[in-house]
């Protein structure tokens, strides 16, 4: 475990918090896309189908259950307990444009032709692309609140400090999982733009709003 | 060669 990992863990998980704070205090999902918490319920679930077979460490075990339980609380929040307030108008992205190539994907490109590791790549590819239909949102809406930025903000680091981890790895353990470091720099790529904005406007104190 | 399950990260 190097600092970039659990830096990166640490961002992961106060992601999520942030966003379920913000659901939670406001009593609202506004400007939330339910279908990318949907998609990173789906990610944690087909990930952690190894919490039933390889145990690594205590700190591996309640991570996964947490985030796992974090993801599920949120998707509840927006279509059960404050459905009232998600906006289903704006959150139109078509999922099967994502779910149906990754699907696809997942079988062709693996290390092992078995149930659990198709699972697992398929989750990895799903997560570099389930943040899609809430950056899309945004860009229909032309706007999000500040907290729904520093949320995005604290996922986007999240994949940044992996990829920082995976090139200290290939250093020191000369480990490597091609199929996560593609991933991973696909989806923080989708980032770049959304951190430029985050560092001109909303840390400058303005609110985040496309022209 | 056998496969061998590395998934340790989260």
């Amino acid at each position: 475990m190097n600092i970039f990992r659990i830096l990166g863990d640490v961002s992961h998980l106060l992601a999520m918090i942030i966003l379920l704070v913000k659901i939670w205090r406001s009593k609202s999902c506004a400007g939330i896309s339910g279908k990318s918490q949907v998609l990173f319920a789906i990610v944690f679930t087909s990930r952690y189908l190894d919490l039933f077979t390889n145990f690594f460490s205590i700190y591996n075990t309640v991570m996964k259950f947490v985030f796992l339980m974090c993801a599920y609380i949120t998707v509840y929040l927006i279509y059960g307990k404050f459905r009232k307030t998600f906006d289903n108008e704006n959150d139109s992205f078509r999922l099967e444009f994502l779910l149906i190539p990754v699907t696809g994907l997942s079988f062709l490109e693996n290390q092992s032709f078995t149930p659990l590791e198709i699972l697992w790549t398929f989750s990895i590819y799903l997560e570099s692309v389930a943040i899609l239909p809430q950056l899309f949102m945004i860009s229909k809406t032309g706007e999000a609140e500040t907290i729904t930025t520093h949320y995005l903000f604290f996922l986007g680091l999240y994949h940044a400090l992996y990829l920082a981890n995976w090139i200290w790895r290939y250093q020191t353990e000369n480990y490597y999982d091609q199929i996560a470091v593609v991933s991973g720099v696909v989806q923080t790529i989708f980032y770049c733009d959304f951190f430029y904005l985050y560092v001109t406007k909303v840390l400058k104190g303005k609110k985040l709003s496309l022209p | 060669r056998e496969f061998v399950y590395t998934h340790d990260e989260l």
